[in-house]
């Protein structure tokens, strides 16, 4: 994989979403 | 000679990987199969690996005796409402969850032992229009549930006696939940896939709803069987009860595909198809670690491994009864494969 195909990877994705998304 | 017919057919080039009958279960007094399991049972002292079948009107727990003959420990028997499925519970010993209902799942029941009184019990844990359910770790149990109105994903907590009083809600999404895994290596996190063919995300301490990522629209219905987390990506194996048959693919069972949770675009990563020259499609099946197994529409039993994307053994159907059931022990070295007529086989893999 790579990230052309995915765009930008983040190791802290499930902290990063979880400080956006609503609670 | 029951053997020599249930040896499995090795496919070429794969002979070290195979299957091997350890032993064969049958309960006498129930004709039919609706799930099999297995649970940890500790007992004076003494903790084992059992094997739990159940039948639409009762849930039977089996222990190993020696020569590798099982004995029935004991027997729960159930009301009027059919058995659909058992729901083990990782991590746990002396509890397993059962689903019961008709054409859906109506309640939830806990089947128990008290080694304390030396009793088996079982309490109701809850009641609605269930769509999925699965047991977590910590002794805890997600649902999906439908009214009228709306959605309800509820995470139950579970005593030793039945349901504690402290449970929590995720955010619904829009669309109906069919199918929950827990992200492996990850604590809070928890996938289901929905009925439009969504990936969801929550975060299971806050109950958020972190994410939707679609599947794709050539493989309808998919399920989720196991997620985990890795160079920031979500890897998901899904299996394909409807997909479509291509010439690059074949007929896939499963596939591994890997989303990236921050954009939601994702890449196949690897198929799972059954060998050119075998009919039937996938039925339903488990996944554990990097081993899947499928029943399938020819009455066949296939087994991959996900990391090659390559079929590793095949059971043909007995001609005494298909195969209904198929389901990895708690370990992916056992393989547990059900008959129509109830006889449960322990295969080492």
């Amino acid at each position: 994989c790579s990230e052309s195909d995915l765009g930008p990877i983040s190791l802290n994705w499930f902290e990063e979403l979880s400080a956006e998304a609503p609670s | 000679d029951v053997a020599g017919r249930l040896t499995p057919v090795l496919l070429d080039g794969l002979r070290e990987e195979s299957l091997q009958l350890v032993s064969k279960l049958k309960d006498s007094s129930s004709s039919c199969a609706v799930d099999v399991s297995t649970m940890w049972w500790e007992a004076a002292g003494s903790r084992g690996l059992c094997v739990v079948t159940a039948c639409e009107s009762s849930v039977s727990l089996w222990k190993p005796l020696a020569s590798d003959r099982w004995g029935k420990v004991y027997t729960w028997q159930l009301g009027e409402i059919p058995v659909i499925q058992i729901v083990p519970l990782p991590d746990t010993c002396n509890l397993v969850c059962i689903a019961l209902g008709d054409l859906e799942i109506g309640e939830i029941r806990l089947l128990l032992y008290s080694s304390e009184n030396d009793a088996f019990k079982q309490s109701l844990v809850k009641t609605g229009n269930i769509k999925a359910v699965l047991g977590l770790k910590d002794r805890r149990l997600v649902s999906s549930s439908r009214t009228m109105q709306e959605q309800q994903v509820e995470i139950v907590s579970l005593s030793e006696t039945g349901r504690s009083k402290d449970g929590q809600t995720l955010m619904p999404p829009e669309e109906t939940v069919l199918a929950f895994a827990e992200v492996e290596g990850m604590r809070d996190a928890l996938v289901g896939t929905t009925a439009v063919n969504s990936i969801v995300v929550w975060n299971l301490k806050t109950g958020q709803l972190l994410k939707k990522m679609h599947v794709g629209y050539s493989y309808p219905a998919s399920i989720c069987h196991r997620a985990y987390s890795d160079s920031g990506l979500l890897f998901v194996v899904l299996s394909h009860p409807h997909a479509k048959e291509s010439e690059s693919c074949g007929n896939p069972a499963f596939r591994v595909i890997a989303f990236n949770p921050k954009t939601a675009r994702s890449v196949g990563v690897m198929f799972s198809s059954l060998p050119p020259g075998h009919a039937g499609r996938y039925l339903e099946g488990d996944v554990k670690d990097a081993s899947a197994v499928a029943v399938l529409t020819s009455g066949a039993v296939a087994v991959w491994d996900l990391l090659l994307g390559r079929c590793t053994a095949l059971l043909p159907p007995d001609p005494e009864g298909s195969w209904a059931l198929a389901r990895w022990a708690t370990t992916s070295a056992c393989l547990l494969a059900g008959q129509q007529d109830g006889t449960v086989c322990l295969y080492r893999y």
